[in-house]
């Protein structure tokens, strides 16, 4: 464990906890791609399988819990409690020309042919490319709420600081992981063109709207 | 052997 994984997980709490929040204040999701929110749970889901099989560290256990947790809390509340608000008409993004791809590909590129490990790589890929059904959303309606994109940010930022702990470990202790770092750098490039529009517009207190 | 994937990391 060094800094920036440590702090890149906390990125990525803070991200979930965020957008869990300001549905369940606002009593809306408004502006939420519920199809992210299922790739996301499914992600948590097929990589976390190993919490049946194997056990790290209290961390990685409670973490894993309060992850996939939230992840399914937030499915229900787009899908379930408050569905009345869910903007369906926008969240057009057809899932399984990612779902699909990823998944043959986990079948094609993977460390180990094995049910879990195949499950894991998968989750691997389908995680760099979960967000765009969101990004595609913002960029149909051509804005975001604010907290919308500090969620987005967030997100981006956890990515960006495991690839300081890859380069990390990869010094300190000649480890890496070919397909976690391919993924990574993908899912990072992403969220490259939001950054910017993140730090020009957002952080002078403007909303971010795209132009039309 | 082969690489081993990083169950480790979240």
């Amino acid at each position: 464990m060094n800094v920036f994984r440590l702090t890149g997980d906390l990125s990525h709490l803070a991200a979930i906890i965020i957008l869990l929040l300001k549905i369940w204040k606002s009593r809306s999701c408004a502006g939420i791609s519920g199809k992210s929110q299922i790739l996301f749970a499914l992600v948590f889901t097929t990589r976390y399988l190993d919490l049946l099989t194997s056990f790290i560290s209290l961390y990685n256990t409670s973490m894993k819990i309060i992850y996939v947790g939230c992840a399914y809390a937030t499915v229900y509340l787009i899908y379930a409690k408050f569905r009345a608000t869910y903007d369906g008409n926008h969240d057009t993004f057809r899932v399984e020309f990612l779902v699909v791809p990823v998944g043959g590909l986990a079948f094609l590129v993977n460390h180990d042919f094995s049910p879990l490990e195949i499950l894991w790589t998968f989750s691997i890929y389908l995680e760099s490319v979960a967000i765009l059904p969101q990004l595609f959303m913002i960029s149909k309606t051509g804005e975001a709420e604010t907290i919308t994109t500090h969620y987005l940010f967030c997100l981006g930022v956890y990515r960006a600081l495991y690839l300081f702990n890859w380069i990390w470990r990869f010094y300190f202790e000649g480890f890496f992981d070919m397909i976690a770092i391919v993924a990574g750098v993908v899912q990072t490039i992403l969220y490259c063109d939001f950054f910017y529009l993140y730090i020009t517009k957002v952080l002078k207190g403007k909303k971010l709207s795209l132009p039309a | 052997g082969p690489q081993k994937s990083t169950k480790d990391e979240l």
